[in-house]
């Protein structure tokens, strides 16, 4: 545990004062090492370690703790306010249905989630959701949301044709037409390097009226999660960040270099496979996992 | 008289970056820079001291690690041969069962089947199905909802129509879910049973994406079975897997064979000189 590691770093800072510059330098070292091994961004540790060594360089020792829970609790402080600070909320007061896009690489967890949002916003929002696929692409991807939908007990929207555009428009005023406050739009996974992939959501969101587009990132991305959440909101635009399989044991580094540099809150994290496992981001529980 | 090559702190620091945003991880990149400091201390460089000199050097010395005798698939070529694939959720497993089942076709005339045994998920099998339509080999799967049940029949039934290759594919499980770490145990054992042998090949797929959390994935995965080797998929992605070095050096496991996209053709045998010259591109 990292408390551990920079206890002895500050065995010497007993009987101080405050907090010196030489102090502190072994445990921001063992900060550094932590957050790398947790995967968060090369540049962004930089960043935020001379961001951070700030508010933490002449900071009086407080009596009623060690230096180390001090020092440590200003970190935790710091990464929580990078995570947080801003609304977890759907935009979802618009004209119905509101439309929510939900995008991300390969295998990232967005199908699953898609149906995990129908059931959520069903059950706390009181929504009335339907859902589409517009992934025409992976074998059975379409027929795995229908699965889902169908076990959530959420409206699912066929397919009738396989022109992605139809199918939107399609999905739209089918939801319109049984009284849906909500269209989920679960979105084939892309490299967001691949050019072809990404003028297919930049022709939805032209043609088709998207309230919110969320990306679904795994949270044991490596250090590409800044270049990932970076070129998505770039090119696409993307409202909000959703972080899956957090039951792992992956430090999930890329929640902070993902919000480093988009700046766009997580809203959603998925913990676990089933369908009612998608909760609202905790930022201090996800600054601790990463600090480690 | 040749001037030997000074390393300062900020190419170390260059090269540090290079490697870390590469997913090496921490520990094998200060051996890797302390490796190079010892070269430049005892060898006598003519070239320029950049960083892309000693990033180079680096990529000779993962090439050495990455490079083994063992990267080759393990058939038995008088019998039944059994590749379990295993790995976390959404890794590619699946998609990468698909190419291989089709890859094999393409390379030998042995008798495929592929067996269905994520019994969980929703469509995997109808996905798996596609695949085995795809790559035009056989296709196995049953009603049952125990995965080591459907591998026991699986084997009955590979058996009785004298399949040469079994593949398995199984359900995601992420590393520290003991309850799905046992349930792959019991797969392998049930392989073990019917057919007196661990598995010719037992293989983690590796999401080319992921960060630190593959060794660990490694690590708990090598705990419960026999893994042979490793698949690393997505590297048409921007990630670089630098994993892949401590994956080879501390587990000891060869890199079979690479993902690059996601249509029939996209699985290619691992190759040790391409990847350590793509690592820092
Ligand atoms: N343990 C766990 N598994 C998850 C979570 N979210 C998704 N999964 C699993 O991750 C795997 C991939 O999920 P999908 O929903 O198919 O991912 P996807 O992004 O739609 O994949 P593509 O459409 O192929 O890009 C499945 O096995 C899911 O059950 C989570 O929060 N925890
Ligand atoms: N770009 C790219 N995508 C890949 C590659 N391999 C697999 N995929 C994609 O990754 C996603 C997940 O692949 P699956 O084969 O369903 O993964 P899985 O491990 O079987 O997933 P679960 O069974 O849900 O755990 C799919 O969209 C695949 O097309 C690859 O090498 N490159
Ligand atoms: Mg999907
Ligand atoms: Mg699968």
């Amino acid at each position: 545990k990292i408390s551990e590691k920079i206890n002895s770093s500050f065995k010497k800072l007993r009987g101080n004062a405050v907090i010196s510059e030489n102090n502190v330098l072994d445990a921001l070292k063992e900060i550094r090492l932590s957050l790398l091994e947790a995967d968060v961004n090369y540049k962004v540790v930089k960043e935020l370690i001379d961001t951070i060594k700030e508010k933490a360089i002449g900071s009086e020792v407080l009596k009623s703790v060690s230096p180390t829970e001090q020092f440590i609790k200003i970190f935790n402080d710091e990464l929580s306010k990078v995570l947080g600070g801003s609304t977890t909320d759907l935009n979802l007061k618009v004209k119905p249905p509101a439309t929510i896009l939900i995008i991300g690489l390969q295998g990232s967890g967005k199908t699953t989630s898609s149906a995990k949002l129908g059931k959520f916003l069903k059950e706390k929002s009181k929504r009335n959701p339907s859902l589409c696929s517009v992934d025409i692409y992976r074998p059975a991807a379409i027929k795995q949301l229908e699965i889902l939908c169908g076990q959530a007990k959420l409206n699912f929207i066929q397919n009738d044709n396989d022109k992605i555009l139809d199918i939107c428009r399609n999905a739209k005023e089918k939801a319109y037409n049984v009284g849906s406050d909500t269209l989920i739009i679960d979105t084939a996974g892309r490299l967001q390097i691949d050019e072809e992939m990404l003028n297919e959501l930049k022709s939805i969101k032209n043609e088709i009226e998207i309230h919110e587009t969320l990306l679904v990132i795994d949270s044991m991305i490596g250090q590409e999660a800044i270049n990932v959440a970076k070129n998505f909101n770039d090119e696409i635009g993307i409202d909000g960040l959703v972080l899956t399989k957090l039951d792992g044991d992956a430090r999930g580094g890329a929640a902070l270099s993902a919000k480093y540099v988009t700046g766009k809150p997580i809203k959603l994290f998925g913990s676990g496979e089933g369908l009612d496992m998608l909760e609202i981001f905790h930022p201090e529980r996800m600054a601790s996992r990463i600090l480690g | 008289l040749k001037q030997s090559v000074k390393i300062d702190e900020n190419t170390i620091e260059l090269i540090e970056e290079a490697l870390i945003m590469s997913d090496v991880s921490v520990q094998t990149t200060q051996i890797l820079i302390e490796n190079i400091k010892k070269r430049v201390k005892n060898e006598k460089f003519e070239n320029e001291a950049t960083e892309n000199f000693f990033l180079d050097l680096i990529s000779d010395e993962v090439e050495k690690i990455l490079k083994r005798d063992d990267l080759e698939l393990n058939l038995n070529p008088h019998r039944l041969s059994v590749i379990l694939i295993s790995g976390v959720n959404g890794s590619g497993k699946t998609t990468t069962v698909g190419k291989l089942s089709g890859l094999l076709r393409k390379i030998s005339d042995k008798r495929i089947m592929l067996v269905a045994a994520d019994t969980f998920r929703a469509a995997a099998i109808d996905q798996l199905k596609v695949w085995s339509e795809r790559s035009n080999v056989s296709f196995f799967s049953n009603d049952q909802k125990d995965p080591a049940s459907v591998v026991y029949s699986a084997l009955d039934d590979a058996i009785r129509q004298n399949i040469e290759i079994l593949i398995i594919d199984t359900a995601g499980r992420l590393a520290n879910n003991s309850n799905l770490m046992s349930e792959i145990k019991k797969i392998e054992d049930i392989v073990i049973k019917k057919t007196n042998s661990l598995p010719q090949e037992t293989l983690l797929v590796l999401d080319g994406t992921s960060g630190q959390n593959a060794l660990s994935q490694i690590e708990k995965f090598k705990e419960v079975i026999t893994l042979t080797g490793v698949v690393i998929t997505k590297l048409d992605s921007s990630s670089k897997a630098g994993f892949a070095i401590s994956a080879s050096r501390d587990f000891d496991l060869p890199i079979k064979f690479i993902g690059v996209g996601e249509k029939l053709e996209d699985l290619v045998p691992f190759d040790p000189s391409e990847f350590s010259r793509a690592l820092f591109k």
